[in-house]
């Protein structure tokens, strides 16, 4: 299952 | 990290460091909506719950807490100190703010990226955040006239999310599926609402009154 990208905004 | 969304954290802390100087400087919090400030607090609380568990950067930690810090240290100071409560104006600020609060749960848990529990908590607070201004905007139209730092404080709150906005084009056309629809639609959304404010607010610019 693809890694979804970390929540990188505030 | 670009320019944009550089430009939108500091617009945004600025807004909350502004309410905060007024509210303990002055011990004043006329003109203030109680009720927006406990959505805020709301947001922060469901958007940054993985703030212990995934670490992005210092900076990132650092503005969570901060945000959490403020907007929680704002509803205390306008609930229980006596000076500042004394300048609350309970009377004007009646938007039935829960009445938001849930139909957002409701979208969140219908419209989400992943059906898991920090997601739908991270979506949810998206959609409050996007409604959360609405009962400091009514107080606006019922007070009338505010003072410049609260002008300034909705100004910059407003002005964030429209920063977000040129950094989520910006970041759509330089990364490779970075696509989130449900984050450009509820910034959107919120960014919108201010339209009816900022429109008075540059007129005061022009005009150089007070915010009628």
């Amino acid at each position: 299952e693809e890694e979804t990208p970390t929540k990188d905004e505030l | 990290m670009n320019i944009f969304r550089l430009a939108g954290d500091m617009t945004h802390l600025a807004s909350v460091l502004v309410l905060l100087l007024k509210i303990h400087t002055i011990k004043s919090c006329a003109g203030v909506s109680l009720r927006t400030q406990e959505l805020y607090a709301i947001v922060f609380a469901t958007r940054y719950l993985d703030i212990f568990t995934s670490f992005v950067s210092v900076y990132n930690t650092f503005m969570k807490l901060v945000f959490l810090g403020s907007s929680f240290s704002i509803v205390w100071y306008m609930r229980y100190h006596k000076a500042v409560h004394r300048t609350y104006d309970r009377e004007q600020d009646t938007f039935r703010h829960w009445f938001l609060v849930l139909p957002c749960l409701v979208l969140a848990l219908l419209i989400h990226e992943k059906f898991t529990f920090l997601e739908v908590l991270w979506t949810f607070s998206l959609y409050l955040e996007a409604v959360a201004i609405l009962p400091q905007l009514v107080l606006l139209q019922r007070t009338r006239n505010i003072d410049n730092l609260t002008g300034q404080y909705i100004f910059l709150l407003g002005g964030y999310r429209g920063l977000y906005i040129l950094n989520w084009i910006y970041r759509y056309f330089t990364e490779p599926h970075f696509v989130h629809w449900i984050t450009w639609i509820a910034g959107l959304v919120q960014t919108l609402l201010y339209a009816d404010f900022f429109y008075y607010y540059f007129l005061r610019f022009i005009g150089g009154r007070g915010v009628e």
